[in-house]
């Protein structure tokens, strides 16, 4: 982990009372490198560097401490920082109605974590919308998820346009008191325009309070230029990190919430429905540094 | 994409981080960059353009394997186990593969080993009926050891010419669901000796660094005979399986770019290695 990889560097800066640009040089080559690593975007660890850079050099080496331990602290702490303050669940009442649009790139556990989300809310009556209708049997698996997760379920079957799927799906939440509707939508790639531009119509006719953006947390380099996409195509409200009971470093959360700055609000941590978690910032900001 | 001219060391970064953004992965990346830097000291590269002949010509030749073909005309018949970790492409490149199979006059069958997902029997049976294959399942929530056991028996019966096996995801970081996989793998054996004659693994070409630890762990299971790239219709470059090729010499037979039945293609090192610098 990082705290190894800088004990040779870190101790170089033993007995010296300050850091600066040439005694760190290697020190930052190792975060640079660990980040790398982790999956984290290169462009984003230059920033993460820069940034540790200016806030290190001139530092005064505190009497006692440990230089090493120190410059690991600013890291750690900074990337705690970027990941954010600690997340708030969606905001859901009874007696409102609260919807929420899932949306990502196929595969990345969208309808398991649709049923997730609807387990913990369960209390409110959710309604779980299937508006896929391109994946071979994805109504199906929406709706058996939503009966697992003991909810109502909506589906038009796969031959109308997902928008009027949607638009239905809310008047029947309106209809039968459900305070929260949760839409599944389609995996897509953020450059198909067609399958984006579905997506802003979505956004358009339903109005949601949440747009979650379903992100696998062992993404790579790409994480930013979706994220990026989704975000200027839809306006994100949230991100869920997929699959962190993996072993992935996760270096992808640390890119979305640099470029995108919108919270992630949860985890999820295994594939049955009860593997949903709110996101610990400082958990994730250890396990990127590995 | 850099132009021609002189090279100097803001150039080789600049290479750097097109390999690094590509997913290739700090441990290639350096490599790989160092024989540039070494050729340039040399003298033997001179330009940019030389450099980015070197480094196409590099990747390409790492991602070579003289492969033989995969195994399809195994008596009874050959046996295709396909596995990886969740929402890869696995079920979908099932029925991309039969339809491949289909055109050259073969008989196919299916097995839905994912007893557990909601959904994935239906949505591999979906596919069965658009292709016109049968599709051996089991009960909910069976062994699926047990469902591909029927399926190898089926497919005796039914005279095919192959049968593929579609598993449920699983993290390999899953100790017994890997144990899981290594019993159908098992268990197929003992059904047809020599089977399962291809265990393919599909990866997705939007994973970062940790496919190399799947690779890994999949391939010390099961002995891996072939990997599949899927979503490279997406802007990811996929990378990671350099290092991966480069650690564990597994052939890549096919990459998928998209989600219909005709999306596959044969992996191409020259294609691939082209988009990396696109
Ligand atoms: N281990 C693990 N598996 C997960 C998690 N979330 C989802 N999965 C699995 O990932 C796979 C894909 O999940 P889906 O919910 O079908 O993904 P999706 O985004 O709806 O897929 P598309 O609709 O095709 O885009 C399934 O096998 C899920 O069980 C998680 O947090 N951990
Ligand atoms: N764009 C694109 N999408 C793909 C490709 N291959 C598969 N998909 C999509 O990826 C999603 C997951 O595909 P599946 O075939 O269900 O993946 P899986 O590995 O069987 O998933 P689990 O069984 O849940 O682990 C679906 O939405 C597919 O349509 C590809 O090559 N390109
Ligand atoms: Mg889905
Ligand atoms: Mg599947």
């Amino acid at each position: 982990n990082l705290s190894d990889r800088l004990q040779s560097t870190i101790s170089k800066l033993r007995g010296t009372d300050k850091l600066t640009d040439d005694n760190i040089k290697e020190a930052l080559r190792e975060v640079k490198l660990a980040l790398l690593e982790a999956d984290v975007n290169l462009l984003i660890v230059k920033e993460f560097v820069n940034s540790i850079k200016k806030e290190v050099l001139g530092a005064e080496v505190e009497k006692g401490l440990d230089p090493g331990k120190q410059f690991i602290k600013l890291v750690h702490e900074k990337l705690v920082e970027i990941m954010g303050t600690n997340p708030e669940d969606i905001n859901v009442k009874k007696g409102g109605l609260h919807k929420v649009m899932m949306v990502g790139l196929q595969g990345s556990g969208k309808t398991t974590t649709t049923g997730k989300i609807a387990k913990k809310f369960q209390d409110v009556n959710p309604l779980l919308v299937a508006c896929d209708v391109y994946r071979p049997a994805a109504v199906d698996q929406l709706l058996t998820v939503a009966k697992r997760a003991g909810v109502t379920s909506f589906e038009k079957g796969t031959d109308h346009d997902p928008v009027t799927i949607a638009k239905e799906g809310l008047e029947k939440a309106k209809a039968g008191n459900h305070s929260l509707l949760m839409i599944d939508t389609a995996g897509r790639l953020q450059i198909d325009e067609k399958l984006m531009e579905e997506l802003a119509r979505m956004k358009e006719a339903i109005r949601p309070d949440d747009i979650l953006l379903v992100i696998d947390s062992m993404t790579g380099q790409e994480a930013v230029r979706v994220a990026k996409t989704f975000d200027d195509t839809l306006g994100i409200t949230g991100v869920v990190l997929t699959k962190v009971d993996g072993d992935a470093r996760g270096g992808a959360a640390l890119s979305i919430r640099k470029t995108i700055g919108k919270p992630i609000k949860y985890i999820g941590i295994g594939e049955k429905l009860d593997g949903l978690e709110l996101f610990d910032p400082e958990r994730m900001a250890s396990r990127i540094l590995g | 994409v850099f132009g021609d001219g002189k090279l100097d060391e803001d150039k080789l970064e600049e290479f750097e981080d097109l390999l690094l953004q590509g997913d290739l992965g700090v441990e290639v990346t350096m490599e790989l960059v160092d024989h540039l830097r070494q050729g340039w000291k040399d003298g033997k590269y001179k330009t940019v353009a030389d450099i980015q002949e070197s480094l196409k010509t590099k990747i390409q030749e790492e991602l070579t394997l003289k492969i033989s073909p995969l195994n399809l005309s195994e008596s009874p018949f050959a046996v295709i186990l396909m596995v990886g970790i969740n929402g890869v492409g696995k079920t979908t490149t099932t029925a991309k593969i039969t339809s491949l199979f289909q055109k050259l006059d073969k008989k196919c069958m299916l097995v839905a080993c994912d007893t557990f997902r909601a959904g994935a029997v239906k949505q591999l049976e979906t596919w069965g009926e658009r292709l016109d294959v049968t599709v051996v399942k089991g009960k909910e929530n069976e062994d699926p050891a047990s469902v591909a056991f029927e399926g190898i028996k089926r497919a005796k019966q039914e005279k095919v010419d192959i049968l593929i096996i579609d598993t449920a995801g699983r993290l390999h970081t899953q100790v017994n669901l890997m144990e899981e996989v290594k019993k159908i793998s098992r268990v197929v054996e003992k059904a047809l000796p020599g089977a399962p004659h291809e265990t393919l693994m599909v990866i997705d070409s939007t994973t970062g660094q940790n496919a190399i630890e799947q690779a890994k762990v999949f391939n010390e299971a099961l002995d891996l005979s072939g990997l599949v790239v899927t979503k490279l219709d997406g802007t990811a470059k996929g990378g990671v399986v350099v290092a991966i090729h480069r650690q564990l010499q597994i052939p890549i037979r096919f990459i998928g770019v998209g989600e219909q039945v005709n999306d596959l293609q044969n992996f191409n090192p020259e294609e691939f290695t082209e988009a990396l610098f696109a």
